[in-house]
């Protein structure tokens, strides 16, 4: 564990605990994504199945439990109690456009071919795309709430700070993950245009509004 | 095939 990594999974946490901030306290998930949400708890799941089987540590075992838990959770909110909020008329990103081809690269660029590691090379490449329907739903409301940007931002972030920990272990451990590391890249990339207006909008007081 | 790192990362 270092700084980088350890700053990475609070932003994740964090980010979390934002969200259902802002679903409770709005009662409100309007500007929330399902499709990414549900896209995040089939990331879990497939990620984090080893739970049964592989023992890293109990700060992993209590995340991973953390973050299947709370993003099916989220799901629950947004698809039962919250559900008369929900705006599915502006979440209309194609999924299966970005799950087939993660489940066909997955297949073949993997680090073993068997079932755990098809999975797992399929969550990587999953979650990097898996705010995708958030990005493409906010483009289209062309505002969000500046709790939801404070969401998104911490959501970036974690991954964003996970290149450094990548950059901190192959030097330090001589640490190589060629799947996780470029999918991070891609995945961080995504957020640049959202960071840019988060940090000269929101970080300034401004509402996050889209240019016309 | 190359081997798999070690899964000890979120």
């Amino acid at each position: 564990m270092n700084i980088f990594r350890l700053t990475a999974d609070l932003m994740h946490l964090a980010s979390i605990f934002i969200l259902l901030l802002k679903i409770q306290k709005t009662r409100s998930c309007a500007g929330i994504s399902f499709k990414s949400q549900l896209l995040y708890a089939l990331v879990f799941i497939t990620r984090y199945i080893d739970l049964f089987f592989y023992w890293v540590s109990l700060y992993n075992t209590l995340m991973k439990i953390f973050f299947i838990g709370s993003s099916l959770y989220i799901v629950y909110l947004m698809q039962v109690k919250f559900r008369a909020t929900n705006d599915p008329v502006l979440d209309t990103f194609r999924i299966e456009y970005l799950l087939a081809p993660c489940a066909l690269l997955a297949l073949v660029a993997n680090y073993a071919f068997t079932a755990q590691e098809i999975l797992w090379a399929f969550s990587v490449y999953l979650e990097a795309g898996a705010i995708l329907p958030q990005l493409f739903m906010l483009q289209r409301r062309g505002e969000a709430e500046t709790i939801t940007t404070h969401y998104l931002f911490a959501l970036g972030a974690y991954r964003g700070l996970y290149l450094l920990n990548w950059i901190y272990r192959y030097w330090a451990e001589g640490y190589v993950d060629w799947i996780a590391w470029i999918a991070g890249l891609v995945q961080t990339g995504l957020y640049t245009d959202f960071f840019y207006i988060y940090y000269t909008k929101v970080l300034k007081g401004q509402k996050f509004e889209l240019p016309a | 095939a190359l081997g798999s790192p070690v899964k000890d990362e979120l």
